[in-house]
């Protein structure tokens, strides 16, 4: 039992050896900048716990508003560390062009009193949600990003969609770089798909190109670890009684109404093509990714969501109400 | 759960105080914890032995009022009350709680009117007043009082101490409820394997239909 | 043990946790527009 535990503390100091902050080791990346160079350097992202749970829990709050915050961390080689998260006091990020500038006096105050409460992490990105639309960067949303990246690198941009969240059961969470302006990127592996709602769909085509995404992944620290247990133990019953089914109603008949649309849409450039009236060699080669391709994987993605819920809500109901004393 | 932790100690130290007792000192030890605010149990203090000497002596009344604490009701009392000691305000304050108590085992919504008759109570006011200050605060209840249906919805009621004969049905319940779990994992597992085979004859078909598709290609080349 | 006792039977008295004709209207609605999503999403497969 000696040994077990003395492995586990190990395993404990190496999990918190991250959250270990080396002043000179970060000014002498900041020297070296060697992200200047290759503007696909940094290819990670590592996110804290904490942070996680601060910035789905202010985006959740936000309902169907987007919300803004910034990051805190370091940069560590080619992965950006991101320890913690604040919430910045403006809403509504896609409505107008520069909405931080509401905040900045806001983040100016924090970051001082951050470094005199001795937090010594500089700010090292922003993160704002997408309340049921999808993780990827609008247009303002690269102008913005393109802009911290001139003046405040490194800097990393975060998504957040809470509604989509709620929805998978997982969290639905993007970060990413844009490149700088005129910079022509290799191409890319293809990305995870996911559902853009036609509203949006013109915006993320444009866009999509000027920035790349970084892979995310989370970290805890052992008091984490002992605190997340603490608040499962007194909030299990309440997540075990939700249901995405009942809760997120609106984003489901919103994502049903859009998949109407882009049937609609899809069956209009069907019929408007000659394609049934040109013989084989002049017809032009079917993209790989037919719209109607991507509104049946759509439509399965909302098909699996809801049956997750009603099979939650069915053996919910065989444990709870089928007995009876 | 709550309400067990709270008056673990106090059964402990009635259990005690009867342990120590005998004759005539038993009965302030029987009125006291018929009259504690926080004590809703009585089977321990029942089974000291001490108590159970009392039967057949001129105090074994008093193993009836505790008898009645512990299974019985207001009803049950005032059926009785020729044959029991009076009691006094406390106990018939608890003696109420408790006849709550049996009511919410057998139905989880009381009318109001049900209410009134069972807990001697005159007037609506009165029995809200009851339900919020004598039961609800006193945490041996949780409920939802709806006032247009006129009935208290019960979420949560304590348990009271088991009557003779009890345990069976109890137990009959529990191996309902744990075949039925039994039965939803069986079921939740085969509908898995039933999931992870369509996907494999899935895939195996599409590849069948690929290989096909390329044959032909081939073949018109 | 009197006290698990009472804790077991004040549990198993919350069985069943709903019993209303109300919520088994909603569940069957809840059911049956699950099934008709996975209809429609298979006619949109084939």
């Amino acid at each position: 039992s000696s040994s077990s535990t003395a492995q586990a503390q190990a395993a404990a100091i190496d999990t918190d050896s991250i959250y270990y902050y080396d002043e000179s080791t970060q000014t002498k990346s900041q020297q070296d900048k060697p992200w200047v160079n290759d503007p696909h350097y940094f290819k990670r992202v590592k996110i804290s716990a904490l942070a996680l749970l601060k910035m789905v829990v202010h985006a959740r709050s936000g309902g169907t508003i987007e919300i803004m915050g910034l990051m805190q961390g370091k940069t560590e080689g080619d992965s950006i560390i991101v320890m913690d998260a604040f919430a910045l006091p403006v809403e509504g990020t896609e409505t107008r062009v520069n909405a931080q500038a509401d905040a900045y006096e806001y983040m100016v105050d924090y970051s001082q009193t951050n470094r005199q409460a001795g937090r010594l992490e500089n700010v090292v990105g922003w993160y704002h949600s997408h309340p049921g639309y999808g993780c990827w960067l609008s247009g303002i949303d690269v102008s913005t990003q393109m802009l911290n990246q001139q003046f405040q690198e490194p800097f990393l941009a975060v998504v957040i969609d809470p509604t989509r969240t709620v929805s998978a059961g997982k969290v639905e969470i993007g970060a990413f770089r844009t490149y700088p302006q005129g910079y022509k990127p290799p191409d890319e592996p293809v990305s995870e798909y996911q559902t853009i709602p036609l509203n949006k769909i013109e915006d993320f085509g444009v866009h999509c190109k000027q920035y790349y995404s970084l892979d995310v992944t989370y970290f805890k620290s052992s008091l984490d670890s002992h605190l997340l247990d603490l608040l499962w133990n007194k909030y299990w019953v309440n997540t075990l009684s939700s249901s995405p089914l009942l809760g997120n109603r609106d984003y489901v008949a919103g994502q049903i109404s859009d998949l109407a649309e882009k049937l609609e849409q899809a069956e209009t450039q069907l019929h408007s093509r000659m394609g049934s009236f040109l013989m084989p060699q002049h017809r032009k080669k079917e993209p790989e990714d037919s719209q109607l391709s991507k509104i049946t994987r759509d439509s399965s993605k909302i098909t699996v969501e809801q049956v997750h819920g009603l099979m939650s809500q069915v053996i919910k109901d065989i444990l709870f109400n089928s007995v009876h004393p | 759960m709550d309400i067990e932790q709270k008056q673990a100690e106090f059964i402990d130290y009635f259990v005690k105080q009867a342990e120590n007792q005998k004759g005539s000192s038993l009965v302030n030890v029987i009125v006291e914890a018929t009259s504690h605010p926080s004590l809703f149990a009585f089977s321990e203090i029942l089974s000291v032995p001490s108590i159970i000497q009392l039967q057949g002596t001129e105090f074994s009344v008093y193993i009836d009022v505790l008898r009645l604490f512990a299974h019985g009701t207001w009803s049950d009392y005032k059926s009785n009350a020729g044959s029991l000691p009076p009691l006094v305000p406390s106990q018939v304050r608890k003696l109420k709680q408790l006849s709550l108590l049996t009511l919410a085992e057998v139905d989880k919504v009381l009318p109001y009117d049900l209410l009134m008759v069972e807990l001697d109570v005159s007037n609506v006011r009165e029995l809200e007043d009851f339900l919020i200050n004598e039961c609800m605060y006193s945490g041996i209840v949780r409920g939802k009082l709806d006032q247009l249906r006129r009935c208290f919805e019960v979420q949560f009621a304590a348990g009271r101490d088991l009557r003779p004969g009890q345990l069976g049905s109890m137990i009959q319940t529990l191996s309902a409820w744990l075949s039925t779990s039994d039965n939803l994992l069986v079921s939740i597992q085969d509908k898995i394997k039933w999931a992870d085979t369509r996907s494999e004859l899935d895939k195996k078909h599409q590849k069948e239909i690929e290989d096909r598709v390329e044959e032909v290609k081939k073949t018109l080349n | 043990d009197n006290s698990l006792l009472r804790q077991v039977s004040s549990l198993l008295r919350r069985l069943p946790a709903i019993e209303s004709g109300k919520f088994q209207d909603d569940f069957l609605m809840e059911y049956n527009d699950t099934l008709l999503i996975t209809y429609l999403a298979m006619i949109t497969n084939c």
